[in-house]
């Protein structure tokens, strides 16, 4: 490991070589570097102990036991995060607290969209909403929210396209969709996620930013940590945006989901 | 046309006057922070600011007599030779092409096939392209393809059972009877870790004489290009990358980082969700957006 032996310089070289190859942000790591210089820390469980305290605060979040979750959980996120496939690993948790769940198949626009998160529902027995082939998504989740509502479902999961947060027009959309739902559910009963995929960089942070600003967003879900990706940019995520990460998914089967573990994402960093 | 990361560097060296080599290696630091604020992996940075200051030195920056304009010179010249510096088209050997698309989950392979069959119909003189649906893994992949495929006018073939290689291999031998200019395989996401993944990445090269094994990769991805270049490239030796979702703000870096760890050029950027949002990769382009 890396304080085995040598000099404290080189200790503090290959602790920043680490925590720059987890993707964590350049000024979060010059902060990092400082506390263990300051406090003389010179060995690895010193470092590891360090990383826990300083991101206990952003990292450590209330609990998301199952009673805990909302009526409706709006997934959103670029291309290719990992939403429709998280979508069906929610709808898993729920189920086995004995929920009964409905998809809305918000995304009108890809190829197959609808036709991917349907196996999903065929596979768990989840009722689905779905609209036409480019149709209006807003509309699909107007017919799901009714049934939700009348149809004695505990938990509503929407499905959205993936979009890049620069597109305004697709960030409206966005809004959009969240205002349909709050016709009919107050805010503090929706859950509204950003799908994050932890082989991503930098960009992760302006993806939340962006999101943030256009549907207030209440929580992170960080997918592919089964990747040899570290995750660290939800570190500045969780701490300047003030989102706690909820889940995190390791694997492409529908049990391939965990609540968000702190000890488990910084015993990570240093792999 | 100097970006403006190297601009504000370029000043800072020229405003002092005398340049010492105090200037040089503050100059270093700074774009040393760019590149890994672009998400440039930290061994490939490392060996790119080592080939700055040895070229610094090689090249006598500090005797020169303008030391700002030649350092950023030296420092884009660097930066362009890294990225590949000509635009490395489609390899259109001897027909039919046959291409391989590989990558992470998510990447955009699925789209991006599509895409590359609606570029060789519409502007490379291929009008007969055959997409194969060899994704086995994901919910209604294969019906991904098959309607993209209808949308850009190519022929789909796929196989209702689970073994891609078999799919692939069929699909090479219908070629026996098919008038076909070029196929392209469409693969199941997997991650760079998964060593039996790339053990199904190698039996489906073992089983085709594929012209070129592209890598899909996303360019928003962060220090773990360097991995994903690595260990597809140790497994099946690609021939070239595509960038996807240059449409997006993403600074990059991960093109230098694996183009740099694989030593196969960068072959075409995705800018949209559309079919028709492919575009030759052109390094000067990049350069700029990495360093910013
Ligand atoms: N290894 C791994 N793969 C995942 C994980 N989550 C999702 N995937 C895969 O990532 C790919 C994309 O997943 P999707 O659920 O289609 O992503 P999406 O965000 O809905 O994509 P769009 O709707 O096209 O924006 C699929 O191949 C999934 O199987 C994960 O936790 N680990
Ligand atoms: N904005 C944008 N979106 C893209 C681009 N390329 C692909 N996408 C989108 O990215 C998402 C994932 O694309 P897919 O083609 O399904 O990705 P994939 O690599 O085949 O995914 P798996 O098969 O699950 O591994 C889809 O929503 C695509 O529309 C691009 O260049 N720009
Ligand atoms: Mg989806
Ligand atoms: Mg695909």
């Amino acid at each position: 490991n890396i304080f085995s032996s040598g000099p404290a310089r080189e200790h503090i070289e290959d602790v920043e070589e680490a925590l720059i190859e987890a993707d964590i942000d350049l000024e979060i790591i010059s902060g990092i570097l400082e506390a263990i210089k300051r406090d003389k820390i010179s060995d690895y469980e010193g470092v590891k102990k360090l990383l826990k305290d300083i991101f206990s605060d952003s990292l450590n979040q209330p609990s998301v036991a199952p009673q805990a979750l909302k009526k409706v959980i709006i997934l959103c996120g670029i291309n290719g995060a990992g939403k429709t496939t998280t979508a069906a690993k929610l709808s898993g948790i729920y189920a086995k607290n004995g929920g009964k769940v409905i998809f809305a198949a918000a995304d009108t626009f890809r190829a197959a969209a609808i036709e991917q998160l349907e196996a999903w529902a065929k596979a768990s027995g989840t009722r689905i909403i779905k609209g036409i082939d480019g149709g209006d998504p807003a509309a699909v989740v107007f017919d799901a929210v009714k049934n939700a509502k009348n149809g004695g479902c505990d938990m509503l999961i929407i499905d959205t396209a993936g979009r890049l947060h620069t597109k305004s027009n697709l960030m409206l959309e966005l809004g959009k969709i969240k205002k349909v739902v709050l016709k009919d559910y107050p805010e503090d009963e929706i859950d509204t996620l950003l799908v994050i995929d932890a082989n991503t960089g930098k960009n992760a942070f302006s993806q939340a930013k962006e999101f943030n600003e256009s549907i207030k967003l209440t929580g992170v879900i960080l997918t592919k940590f089964d990747s040899s990706a570290k995750g660290g940019s939800i570190i500045r995520i969780a701490h300047e945006l003030r989102l706690p990460i909820k889940y995190m998914t390791y694997g492409e089967d529908a049990g391939a989901i965990s609540v968000f573990d702190p000890q488990e994402f910084v015993d990570k960093l240093f792999d | 046309n100097v970006s403006g990361k190297l601009y504000d560097v370029m000043r800072k060296i020229r405003g002092t006057g005398v340049i010492s080599e105090k200037n040089i290696d503050d100059a270093l630091k700074d774009i040393r922070m760019s590149l890994l604020e672009a998400d440039v992996s930290y061994k490939v940075v490392k060996s790119f600011i080592e080939s700055v200051k040895q070229r610094s030195i090689g090249e006598d920056v500090l005797k020169s007599v303008s030391p700002g304009q030649q350092f950023t010179k030296m420092v884009q010249d660097e930066l362009a030779s890294f990225l590949g510096d000509k635009n490395s088209g489609l390899d259109t050997g001897r027909r039919p092409m046959l291409y391989m698309l590989i990558g992470l989950q998510g990447s955009g392979k699925t789209t991006t096939a599509a895409k590359l069959a609606n570029y060789l119909i519409k502007e490379k003189n291929t009008p007969r392209v055959m997409l194969v649906g060899a994704d086995t893994y994901r919910p209604a992949a294969k019906q991904q393809l098959e309607k993209l495929a209808a949308a850009v006018g190519a022929e789909f073939y796929t196989e209702e059972h689970d073994d891609p290689v078999k799919i692939a291999v069929n699909a090479y031998k219908s070629l026996e009877t098919k008038a076909i200019d070029a196929v392209i395989f469409d693969t199941a996401g997997r991650l760079h870790v998964d060593a039996e993944l790339l053990e199904e990445l190698k039996k489906m090269k073992a089983a085709i004489p594929f012209t070129e094994i592209l890598l899909v990769a996303d360019a928003m991805l962060g220090q773990e290009s360097v991995n994903v270049a690595k260990n597809f490239n140790d497994a099946v030796a690609i021939t070239g990358i595509i960038l996807t979702k240059m449409d997006g703000d993403a600074r990059g870096g991960a093109a230098l980082s694996m183009k740099h760890t694989a030593g196969v050029p960068i072959k075409f950027m995705g800018t949209g969700e559309k079919t028709d949002r492919l575009e030759p990769f052109y390094p000067e382009r990049i350069a700029s957006r990495i360093l910013g």
